[in-house]
């Protein structure tokens, strides 16, 4: 464990109550894409079955693991009852069954070990490192964004990008490396790098979050 | 050569 870690874990866990005060402060779920909700629960569920398992890994992963499923089927549960209005399936529109089918793909061609939980964990691997597409997407189609729904995707992805150093420190220092993760995450992250540097640019300056 | 632990990350 080192501070790159738990400061991403922590910032992974900051965006999801974010995402929930967002929705109970505006008392709606605009802005915000379903498909990436459902797609981040299909990494958790595929990523974390070993919590039925793995009790002595560490409370605190388990725990973590615990909070992220049930925050995010709470989300979604959320999405699809109190706060249906807002959905806009028109604008949510992204093909994930391509990002499913690509991420299976490499799952399969490229696991640690051919066993159900390893090629499950891939699969969750690179899904995640593509499941925020559909919202980077629909915020390019209205292209404009409430703060708080920034805040929350600023928060999503600074928790790739500070596994990033994690994975550099643990390389050097502990001689643990894992490629499927770390050129995934790397692939997350610069997903990221036009959402980061509108926010550095215009959100962290008190602008209103706008595409040019 | 030490077997590879588990996946030990979120």
């Amino acid at each position: 464990m080192n501070l790159f870690r738990i400061l991403g874990d922590l910032s992974h866990l900051v965006s999801i109550f974010i995402l929930l005060q967002k929705m109970r402060s505006t008392r709606s779920c605009a802005g915000i894409s379903l498909r990436t909700q459902i797609l981040y629960l299909m990494v958790y569920c595929t990523r974390y079955l070993d919590i039925f398992w793995t009790f002595n890994a560490s409370l605190y992963n388990s725990s973590m693991k615990l909070v992220f499923i049930l925050s995010t089927a709470y989300t979604i549960y959320l999405m699809r009852t109190v706060y249906k209005t807002a959905l806009d399936p028109q604008i949510d529109t992204f093909a994930t069954y391509y990002l499913v089918g690509g991420a299976g793909l490499l799952a399969v061609l490229f696991p640690y070990k051919y066993t159900v939980y390893e090629v499950l964990w891939s699969f969750s691997i690179w899904l995640e490192s593509v499941a925020i597409l559909p919202q980077l997407f629909m915020l390019q189609r209205t292209g404009e964004a409430e703060t708080i729904t920034t805040h929350y995707l600023f928060a999503l992805g600074a928790y790739r990008a500070l596994y990033i150093p994690n994975w550099l420190y643990r390389w050097f220092l502990e001689g643990h490396f894992d490629p499927i993760a770390t050129v995934a995450g790397i692939i997350q992250t610069l997903l990221y790098s036009d959402f980061f540097y509108i926010y550095y640019t215009k959100v962290l300056k008190g602008k209103k979050f706008e595409l040019p | 050569v030490e077997e590879k632990k588990g996946h030990d990350e979120l």
